[in-house]
């Protein structure tokens, strides 16, 4: 079955805009 | 904004070096306009939206988590050498919203309204099931700690008189059964040596700050109590661009920064105060 490698691989790659990284910890 | 132009602003990734340079100024401005309780630091951008501002420069419209760190809200020690207060100490997180200016490659806060709040006592258990919780403010235990252990102070001080200025933080220590306690101090125009009524003393027109950190162990017979006090040099009086907007009443017990001291009752966590209140 054909894929679509440059969609999914590109998603994968991306972060998320928002929210950022946590530098410490969260609670 | 002209009819169908778009939304008007844009929204960088919350890890841009551009958004954390604003939400770095935005927690700096918080941390020299801190009257009580300690400096926080930067754990998490929320959210970012930045907006073109007429005629000139751009307005982020930050939403950031904070941590409190170690540093009493004048320790002069830069935020980046203060220790985060761990989950284990009972750590208190802040709740901001910023909007921060850049003009000319310079932030300037225009807004800022924060929120600080305890780690809940489940958190804390978790990593340490026998950790002493934070306890309110106005606790009989906590106060007492902390009066008893300025009056250690005074006592051995060859120089001024110290009055309490604020109680930031108390653990009741279940064994050995103690009080753990955090305050802050300034120096008055008394000699401790020489003090009748204290009430007579005030404070100096150029305050000198200190920060103690004590231990009330309850003794068979009596107490013993154990203090530390660090002392600030004085500092020269911050010159911050203000902002324009009036600030918000918070949801959280703020204090008012002309008041000598935070409410006695409350959370144990001060509320954040930043920006001139109106």
């Amino acid at each position: 079955k054909g894929a679509q490698p440059g969609v999914a691989g590109s998603a994968g790659l991306v972060p998320p805009p928002c929210p950022g990284r946590i530098r410490h910890f969260k609670i | 904004v002209p009819v169908g132009s778009g939304p008007g602003y844009r929204e960088p990734a919350c890890d841009d070096l551009e958004t954390e340079q604003a939400a770095l100024a935005a927690v700096d401005y918080i941390n020299q306009n801190l009257r009580h309780g300690y400096k926080h630091t930067l754990n998490q951008i929320d959210k970012v939206r930045v907006w073109q501002r007429r005629p000139f420069g751009e307005v982020y419209h930050l939403e950031l988590d904070t941590l409190e760190t170690q540093c009493y809200a004048r320790d002069p020690t830069p935020l980046a050498n203060c220790s985060v207060r761990q989950v284990f100490e009972h750590a208190v997180e802040g709740d901001c919203e910023m909007q921060v200016l850049k003009q000319d490659g310079q932030f300037s806060v225009l807004f800022a309204k924060c929120h600080s709040t305890p780690d809940s006592q489940e958190d804390v258990r978790k990593v340490c099931p026998h950790c002493p919780l934070l306890a309110l403010l106005n606790n009989t235990k906590v106060v007492h700690a902390a009066e008893a252990a300025l009056a250690a102070v005074n006592a051995q001080s060859n120089g001024s008189y110290f009055k309490l200025l604020e109680i930031s933080r108390g653990q009741l220590v279940p064994l050995p059964a103690s009080t753990y306690v955090e305050f802050a101090v300034a120096a008055t125009d008394c000699v401790a040596a020489a003090v009748t009524d204290p009430a007579t003393c005030k404070l100096l027109a150029e305050k000198k700050h200190g920060f103690c950190k004590a231990t009330l162990t309850e003794k068979l017979g009596g107490e013993e109590v154990a203090v530390t006090c660090t002392m600030f040099q004085t500092q020269p009086v911050a010159v911050q661009p203000q902002p324009d907007a009036a600030i918000p009443a918070s949801p959280a017990p703020a204090a008012d920064q002309a008041a000598p001291a935070p409410p006695a009752a409350g959370p144990p966590a001060a509320a954040l105060v930043v920006g001139p209140m109106v």
